[in-house]
């Protein structure tokens, strides 16, 4: 019966973006404790602020996301959790010290390209997949 | 401005020390695979290639990388990108890297000569990514409105790689593509020059470089300054620049941290 909620409240809110989603009542379970639930944090990484305009055309810098969070059961509603993190997670609570909690990585990941210049001045225009973390989710 | 928009208020934005600017420089020319920062030389001292065009890729990628998560999906191609070559868009979307070349030698036969006109480029393709295989290569030049007699006239517009040149005699050639075209056009032309450039990565010694001609219907020689080709000597967006697409065998391997 968890795990129909679960999967109700996934089916709810995974399509929504990140910045869009309203903490749910297991989110403030964790946040009262102390501990806070795996989600996508950001990071801003400016070329400009490296000095490296003069070689890098484009961008001028990115948003290097990361995942980062507890996965406690139960798996709040907000996140994508694997079945396997569920069970891994319900063990875990049972047998601590037989199964270590769900991973909090991510889920999607897109591409991101970048434009420079060589020492030769000709111009590379490369495309680095699974770059950028598009969400994060309990594996 | 971006940050005190508050786009991305979460965004973590402060003074870096000098050793947390060297380390973030360091890991990312690590995913770069860059053994250091390149220095190129400054606008003037060299002529840089084609900055435009790829600009213009690299939007037509970013939004590719935007839309979509998971797989490659062909995207239209700006119509600044379009060119002779059909699959231009599939070759975008599953490129890699994309790299462009600067001419590095440009001699011509020209009206000072004696017929047939013909002029070569050369780009020095030593400089290529690792792990990676050609998917296309094209030549870009581009063509003014034509001066003289042949105003109303079509060309026939041929590039030949250089297979092995000789002292007195005439050089070998192999036709790579052909492109006829209104003389009065204006614009870019793109040859599909894959074949070659696939050669030259094999045998770097045997980038003799390319040459061009232009005949009339009748075979009769043009000059390519006259049919209003752009040279090194041109405008500095529109000077000739080799393009070539690259595909990865391999996706890149990292060492953990």
């Amino acid at each position: 019966s968890v795990r129909r909620a679960m999967k109700k409240k996934e089916r709810k809110t995974n399509d929504l973006p990140q910045s869009n989603i309203v903490s749910g009542k297991y989110d403030h379970y964790h946040e009262s404790e102390g501990r806070e639930m795996c989600k996508r944090h950001e990071l801003y990484v400016s070329f400009r602020d490296l000095e490296w305009l003069d070689w890098v055309i484009a961008p001028q810098g990115y948003a290097a996301y990361y995942c980062h969070g507890e996965c406690s059961f139960p798996l709040d509603s907000c996140m994508n959790a694997t079945n396997h993190a569920i069970l891994q997670s319900l063990v875990h609570l049972m047998k601590p010290e037989a199964a270590p909690k769900a991973c909090c990585a991510p889920t999607k990941l897109s591409a991101i390209s970048v434009l420079y210049y060589d020492n030769s001045n000709n111009v590379i225009l490369k495309k680095y997949r699974n770059m950028v973390v598009k969400s994060c989710g309990c594996h | 401005s971006f940050l005190k928009n508050h786009l991305h208020s979460s965004f973590i934005h402060r003074k870096l020390s000098g050793r947390e600017k060297k380390e973030i420089q360091r890991e990312i020319l690590s995913i770069m695979g860059l053994p250091g920062r390149p220095r190129p030389h400054s606008e003037g001292k060299l002529p840089s290639s084609a900055p435009l065009f790829m600009l213009d890729l690299y939007h037509a990628m970013a939004s590719e990388d935007e839309d979509d998560v998971s797989q490659g999906v062909s995207h239209p191609v700006p119509s600044s990108l379009s060119t002779q070559i059909p699959p231009l868009g599939t070759v975008i979307s599953e490129a890699d890297t994309v790299m462009s070349f600067v001419n590095m030698v440009e001699q011509d036969q020209d009206i000072f000569h004696q017929k047939p006109y013909w002029k070569e480029f050369k780009f020095d393709l030593t400089q290529l990514p690792k792990g990676e295989t050609v998917t296309a290569a094209e030549f870009r030049i581009y063509k003014m409105k034509s001066f003289g007699r042949s105003t109303n006239k079509t060309l026939h517009i041929s590039v030949y790689e250089i297979n092995k040149s000789h002292h007195k005699r005439e050089s070998n050639l192999f036709l790579l593509d052909v492109q006829n075209i209104a003389a009065k056009e204006e614009g870019w032309l793109a040859f599909d020059i894959t074949a070659a450039s696939n050669r030259w990565l094999l045998n770097p010694k045997y980038n003799l470089g390319l040459r061009l001609y232009i005949e009339l219907d009748g075979g009769q020689s043009v000059d390519p300054g006259l049919a209003g080709l752009v040279g090194r000597r041109g405008p500095r967006p529109k000077q000739p620049f080799l393009v070539t697409f690259f595909r990865a065998n391999q996706p890149p391997i990292r060492a953990p941290r």
